[in-house]
């Protein structure tokens, strides 16, 4: 038996939204530490990682291990029938072939489940090592999917550029070409608002300036995003769930022919 | 010119 409930269930409905674009089917796994995801999209360039520790939830009961094949895109549908201030309840049996998504309004007058059928799904599972990245860089959330935004329309691709002067964006395209560079700065005021950057060495690495839009859905999540990078590896791209978890894309960068 | 990796050239299987 798998019983997960959550307070915030929006959390979750904002989790699927920024999934969904990315990866069609997905299993997640339910054990004692959580609820968690490993997916890559179908090209095989990015890879998603969610976990949601079981500490997190108001009430969580994991018998045993239970890997549930969904289709993200019909789950994030349901979740879009759940009320911004509903509390979610997510059930599964052992042997059973769907979840249900119960709804309570904040009131419990209205109270409404929804069952998903379960997918068989065959997954491909990577493993990525503990690395100490060359930079790290944290910023707000909303700057990032704006310069992502913003650059997508001059061109294809970026170029970031990590030195201890601050992390520069540039990209090229037919009619032109755009840099924006970001410093470090501190504001003990509004931490959400700083750009930390934690440099050992400068780096520079191409993406897809695509799949940083696609993960940048991940911005209603968390005020801030981590970015890290090493030379010759994929950057990491990840935002931090208050007290729960964090929701982690990985992408392979441009290789120089 | 360049092209796209793939995470299969960076991480191997679990």
């Amino acid at each position: 038996m798998f019983e997960a409930r959550l307070t915030q269930g929006v959390l979750l409905r904002k989790l699927l939204d920024s999934m969904k674009d990315l990866v069609q089917d997905a299993n997640f796994d339910c054990s004692s530490t959580g609820f968690a995801l490993q997916a890559m999209d179908s090209s095989h360039v990015s890879l998603i990682h969610m976990q949601l520790r079981s500490d997190g939830f108001d009430h969580f009961r994991c018998d045993r291990n239970l890997s549930m094949g969904v289709s993200l895109n019909n789950m994030a549908k349901i979740l879009k029938c759940m009320g911004n201030d509903d509390v979610l309840t997510m059930k599964a049996e052992d042997q059973g072939d769907s979840v249900t998504f119960m709804f309570e309004s904040a009131n419990q007058e209205r109270i409404s489940d929804f069952e998903l059928k379960l997918m068989d799904i065959d997954s491909e599972q990577l493993g990525i090592p503990d690395t100490d990245y060359s930079a790290t860089v944290k910023m707000p959330s909303a700057e990032f999917a704006r310069i992502c935004k913003d650059l997508s329309t001059i061109g294809d691709t970026v170029l970031i550029a990590v030195t201890k002067d601050g992390v520069r964006f540039s990209t090229t395209g037919d009619i032109g070409s755009a840099n924006v560079t970001v410093r470090s700065h501190s504001n003990v005021d509004k931490p959400e608002e700083q750009v930390v950057i934690d440099m050992q060495e400068p780096v520079a690495l191409t993406f897809a300036l695509r799949y940083l839009n696609s993960f940048a859905k991940a911005t209603p999540l968390s005020n801030q995003v981590m970015i890290s990078m090493s030379k010759e590896l994929p950057v990491v791209v990840q935002y931090r769930i208050e007290d729960m978890g964090h929701i982690s894309y990985y992408l392979a960068p441009k290789i120089e022919d | 010119k360049s092209t796209q990796g793939r995470l299969e050239s960076f991480f191997g299987p679990v």
